[in-house]
Parts: structure tokens; C-alpha cells; sequence
């Protein structure tokens, strides 16, 4: 089973057209293995971008070097799968 | 003795408790619930239908869908929840029963069933579906970018590797095919629904192309009424409009396909996140999230009703 321990979401709001386009370019980095939840669409729409751990220094570097701002909006992901799970089988017992 | 009843609606499914679950609700409505086969996935899984008639032949259709994209869990929830309510409401609400009374509803709930299962096992955050690609290790084609309506246009990849990778031509996928077969070979489908999640928007022809569809104004005003009334529920917020409009290029998307081969009234939902969990929507927000989205499907359904064509 895959696990996302340390992955994080980011909520990504580029402020113009060149900012979009970077995210874009960022996206097709097969290297970094990036997930876009929601992709980057238009200026000032926010995008959710799923960041593997070992990209996830790389991606904040290069969007704060380009003035892209950011928030966290997922700490760890498989924080909140193993809660998905858990719940899961709370139900079954129910 | 199993009951409807005893579903937990208010959390997620592995993929034999909805395909057991639907035999439950055929068995408890058998005069208005029947289930239909329309196909097998790419791993030889079956695709059911449910179908909601109360007689008739070849009557007016709706077509709805859940769970295209496999990790969009909410969705199948929602769906799960939406049939039930199609069924106990019928005789009580009038809205439900004037629809059922003179048209039929298909309603496929995971209609893609191998990426679902894989998200069971494997992989939570799977999406497209899991046909080998010839040439590629990368596996599965995205089946919202597979249809014959602009496919292979800008907004989809040629790379197997990329999440809205198109597939090796229209209509390769199974899942998407059986679809097709079943729309064209019924030959009365009116209306169109196709549910995703997340970003909170009701959205219409076209994706692939910037020229307004020719019903641009009435299904603008119909999305307008719908988001308010799901607004009315909870508070969610929805936009809506064309999907070029509303997110940006899409090509090969089931609404297109529908809409281009005749089906007026076709429409996309991205059902909530409100901007916190994403895909992974907590159980505790699938009864919310389907209860203002039902009024929303009514209003949908009732105007596809009283606007035959």
C-alpha cells in the first residue's frame, strides 16, 4: 500500500498569469512527483498541490522565490488517511 | 434479514459493500429499483446501473454518475445516499414522483470500479483508471478526458504518466465505452449528470472549446437556481458557469460528449471541500454533503421534466 507520511497540501494562489504558468511547468516535473488536487487555473483562484516529502523543500524554495504565496492546508497526509481508516473500521464494528 | 436500514450512510464503502448494498435497495423497492449490467472494466469488474422506473417503455431518461475520478470517495457516498433518497422519496415527495412518473433515472454510483477498489488497497490517492499503457509503466487512463467530444485537445496529456493523460483514442476505456453504448443504444436520454468533487461548482458545455453552447442561457440560469437552492442548505457556496469559463480547458469530459450527441441538459458537479481536506473529506460531511446537494438535483431534474424536447 503507498504511504503519504509527510506529504503535505498546499494552497497555492498565484497572483498573475507568469505565476500560473511557473505552477504549470512546476507540475509537469516528473522528478518531483507533484499532484495538483486543483490545478492551477486563473490569477487569484487558489490551486491545491499534494508535495511528496523529499520535494517538499525543493517546491516551498522555488515558490518563495518567485513571490508565490502559499499555505499549508494538509500537514501530513497519511495523518488523515490512518483517521479515514480508523473511522472506517469503527463503523464496520458498529 | 438485510435492510437498507442498517447502511451506514454517514461513512465510506469498500467497493463489495456498495455492489452488495445495491442488491439490498433492488430487493427492498422492487417495484420502482431494478439493476442493470452495462459492462466490465478494464479488470473484468461489472458495471452496475441502478434503473428507477415505474413502467413505461423507453420513457424519457436521466442519466447520473459518481466516482469517475476513483478518489473522489465523497461522491459515492453522496451517490449511495442520493439513491436511497430517489427511492424512499418516490409516492411521498412530489417533485420525485411526477419525475418517476413519467421519466425513468439510471444512476451509476462507481463507475469506476477498478481505481476505487485500488484506493482500498493500494493507492487512496488514485484516480484515473487501471488499463496497462502500452509502451509505459505508468498505468491508467484519466476517464474524464477519454470521451469522443474535442479528444485530444489541449486540455488533456498525451503522457500516460499525467493524471488527465487522455487514453490511445476516444472511448478506449471500458468504463467509458459501456457508457456510450448505453446512452446511444437507449436513444432517450435527456439529461445528464455527472458528479465529482471537490471544488464547489456546477458547471456546463463546453470544456473543450470557448464558444458558448447554443442552450448557454437556459442552462446558465438553471446552474444559477441550483447552486442557490444548495446554498440555501448549509451555506456552501458554488460557482457555476461553462467549464472553459468557470476552470479552464477540458477536453474529452462526459458533459461534452453528452451534450454533443443530443443531451441538453448536461452538467458536472464539483461537490465541497470548503477548502480543508480536500479529497479527503472526513464520513461526518458525506450526509451534509449529499443533503444540499439533493435539492440542487431536484431542481435539475424537475426542469429536465417539465422541458420535454
Amino acid at each position: 500500500e503507498q504511504l503519504f507520511v509527510g506529504d503535505q497540501v498546499l494552497r497555492i494562489t498565484a497572483s498573475n498569469e507568469k505565476q500560473i504558468a511557473l505552477l504549470r511547468a512546476l507540475g509537469e516535473r516528473e522528478d518531483l512527483q507533484l499532484d495538483f488536487w486543483r490545478d492551477p487555473t486563473k490569477a487569484g483562484h487558489p490551486s491545491d498541490l499534494r508535495v511528496p516529502f523529499p520535494s517538499l523543500q525543493a517546491v516551498k524554495i522555488f515558490l518563495e522565490s518567485h513571490g508565490i504565496s502559499y499555505s499549508i492546508m494538509i500537514k501530513d497526509v497519511q495523518q488523515l488517511l490512518d483517521e479515514e481508516k480508523k473511522i472506517m473500521l469503527l463503523s464496520k464494528e458498529r | 434479514e438485510r435492510s437498507t436500514s442498517t447502511f451506514d450512510f454517514a461513512s465510506y464503502h469498500t467497493l463489495d459493500e456498495i455492489y452488495n448494498w445495491l442488491d439490498t435497495l433492488v430487493a427492498n423497492h422492487p417495484g420502482l429499483v431494478s439493476k442493470i449490467q452495462i459492462g466490465e472494466s478494464y479488470e473484468k469488474r461489472p458495471l452496475y446501473v441502478l434503473k428507477f422506473s415505474t413502467g413505461g417503455s423507453n420513457r424519457p431518461a436521466i442519466w447520473l454518475d459518481t466516482g469517475i475520478h476513483s478518489r473522489e470517495w465523497v461522491t459515492q457516498a453522496t451517490g449511495v445516499w442520493t439513491a436511497n433518497k430517489l427511492a424512499e422519496e418516490y409516492g411521498r415527495d412530489p417533485s420525485i414522483t411526477a419525475i418517476l412518473d413519467s421519466m425513468d433515472i439510471f444512476f451509476e454510483i462507481v463507475t469506476n470500479p477498478d481505481g476505487y477498489a485500488f484506493t482500498h488497497s493500494s493507492n487512496r490517492l488514485w484516480r484515473k483508471t487501471r488499463s496497462i499503457n502500452a509502451g509505459s509503466s505508468c498505468i491508467g487512463v484519466d476517464p474524464n478526458r477519454n470521451w469522443d467530444a474535442g479528444f485530444g485537445g489541449s486540455g488533456s496529456s498525451g503522457s500516460p504518466c499525467s493524471e488527465t493523460y487522455r487514453g490511445p483514442y476516444a472511448h478506449s476505456e471500458s468504463e467509458v465505452k459501456s457508457i456510450v453504448d448505453f446512452i446511444l443504444g437507449h436513444g432517450n436520454v435527456k439529461a445528464l449528470i455527472s458528479i465529482h468533487s471537490y471544488s464547489q461548482m456546477l458547471m456546463f458545455p463546453y470544456g473543450y472549446k470557448s464558444e458558448p453552447a447554443p442552450d448557454f442561457q437556459e442552462l446558465n440560469e438553471l446552474a444559477k437556481k441550483a447552486v442557490n437552492d444548495l446554498a440555501a442548505v448549509y451555506g456552501t457556496k458554488y460557482t457555476y458557469g461553462s467549464i472553459i469559463d468557470t476552470i479552464y480547458v477540458a477536453s474529452g469530459t462526459t458533459v461534452d460528449w453528452a451534450y454533443d450527441n443530443g443531451v441538453k441538459y448536461s452538467y458536472t458537479f464539483e461537490l465541497r471541500d470548503t477548502g480543508r481536506y480536500g479529497f479527503l473529506l472526513p464520513s461526518s460531511q458525506i450526509i451534509p454533503t449529499a443533503t444540499e446537494t439533493w435539492p440542487a438535483l431536484l431542481d435539475i431534474m424537475l426542469h429536465v421534466q417539465q422541458h420535454p424536447y
